[in-house]
């Protein structure tokens, strides 16, 4: 389960308010898994007490925009947060999907591949086994192809230590790199940050999606939860 | 093995300091609920009497929702978000799969605690861990009546991680972050988030 919430001494417009909560949730926790799991339970609130002595925030403040993107990206760090302690995992992973036709799109794209467990597998064994990323969006549900075009998708590793080459390329344009350099593939894969960049090149909308690795671990703490 | 490799994220992503929102005080403990003593139950509450607060919230789009979610739904719903004062969170018990028996056990919680504050319609409640059990009511109500009648409240950073901590379920570390920010004519104000989790995640909030 996802608990959270958010709290500032801001006067902000209830209405307001809950436009910006659903905005920032909609980009941050709406973004994540661990398991693919949705609880029962999950809740995310923000409460604003006006304690700071200033004109009351609603849609048409000058400001509005402003806190509504520093509660966007203080959301992402939370969510992030959960991400990072996942049930036994030992890697943090951002899935990348950019140049979607649209967002919904990208953003189901993303959670597909976040929510595979052959991909997930592979990334706690640190296998460069970037089939399965393909097969998962592959398989996404989407409601038509307008943001999926195989012969423009490219898919990539991303080094996240600043290390270079910083980019794997592993599908350019739609063809598979059959000869992935093995070496770099390992190294960018034994870091416990990692990236994978989708880009659909079909559009300018982008997702990003936090997701882990799926260990033995995990299977451990909850084959016996309720213990 | 070398997958396996365990960092230290209490040391990496726990906070030692902290900036905290004017109006809001904090308080913890461990009612029983979880086993070995571990904190398990927590308020928040909005102490500011300047103007009426503002809440909001999404919850999940799970067809079963738990009590503390439609509970807290209607309580939105009916104070249009205006005036809501306190969030009780509790963690070990999910009150979920638990019918019209753990929609009246939310009930009375919220309703110890608006009288406590000396309000109506003023809480929001928050539950996580196993599901299909009842809240053990008495360690809670017993709970609440102490934080209150010692008056546990504080605003001070270990009160608020603390607050964090007893959200947590198979958490390995309490998750709090704070910062202050400033408007574009250089009003000052600050936020802090709090949040819980490590499976069952997959949310779609609405």
């Amino acid at each position: 389960t996802l608990l959270g919430f958010i709290v500032t001494d801001l006067p902000i417009k209830s209405s307001a308010l809950q436009t910006m909560l659903t905005g920032a949730v909609t980009r941050s926790f709406n973004c994540i898994s661990v398991d693919g799991d949705m609880s029962t339970n999950d809740t995310i609130c923000m409460l604003a007490n006006g304690a700071v002595d200033t004109p009351v925030i609603d849609e048409s403040s000058s400001d509005f925009k402003k806190v509504s993107s520093q509660v966007t990206e203080f959301s992402k760090q939370l969510a992030q947060l959960v991400v990072r302690d996942g049930e036994g995992a030992t890697k943090f992973v951002t899935v990348n999907v950019k140049n979607s036709a649209e967002f919904k799109d990208a953003r189901t794209i993303a959670e597909t591949i976040a929510n595979s467990m052959l991909v997930k597998s592979a990334l706690y064994g640190q296998d460069a086994n970037w089939g399965r990323i393909l097969c998962a969006i592959g398989y996404s549900k989407l409601g038509n192809y307008e943001s999926l075009d195989e012969s423009k998708i490219n898919v990539s590793f991303i080094a996240t230590d600043n290390s270079t080459p910083r980019e794997l390329k592993l599908i350019a344009n739609g063809v598979p790199q059959l000869d992935i350099d093995e070496s770099r593939a390992s190294e960018i894969l034994s870091l416990s940050d990692l990236e994978v960049l989708v880009d659909l090149g079909t559009g300018s909308e982008d997702c990003q999606f936090w997701t882990c690795d799926l260990s033995h671990e995990y299977v451990t703490i909850n084959g016996d939860y309720r213990s | 093995q070398s997958a396996s490799k365990t960092l230290d994220k209490y040391a990496l992503f726990v906070p030692k300091t902290g900036v905290f929102p004017k109006g809001y005080e904090v308080a913890s403990l461990a009612s029983g609920v979880k086993k070995n003593n571990a904190l398990d139950l927590g308020i928040i509450r909005n102490v500011n009497k300047s103007r009426k607060s503002s809440a909001a919230a999404v919850f999940t789009t799970n067809r079963f929702k738990a009590a503390p979610v439609q509970f807290s739904r209607k309580v939105l719903d009916a104070t249009s978000g205006e005036g809501i004062d306190a969030i009780v969170v509790n963690s070990g018990c999910a009150n979920a799969v638990t019918g019209e028996l753990g929609l009246q056990d939310a009930g009375k919680v919220a309703t110890q605690v608006n009288e406590l504050i000396g309000e109506k319609n003023s809480t929001l409640l928050m539950s996580t861990g196993v599901i299909g059990q009842r809240l053990q009511m008495d360690k809670i109500t017993g709970g609440i009546q102490t934080l209150f009648g010692q008056n546990k409240f504080s605003s001070d950073f270990d009160s608020w991680l603390k607050l964090a901590k007893s959200i947590c379920t198979t958490d390995t570390f309490p998750k709090l972050i704070s910062a202050k920010f400033s408007l574009s004519d250089g009003t000052e104000y600050t936020l802090v988030g709090i949040s819980k989790g490590a499976g069952m995640i997959c949310p779609n909030m609405a």
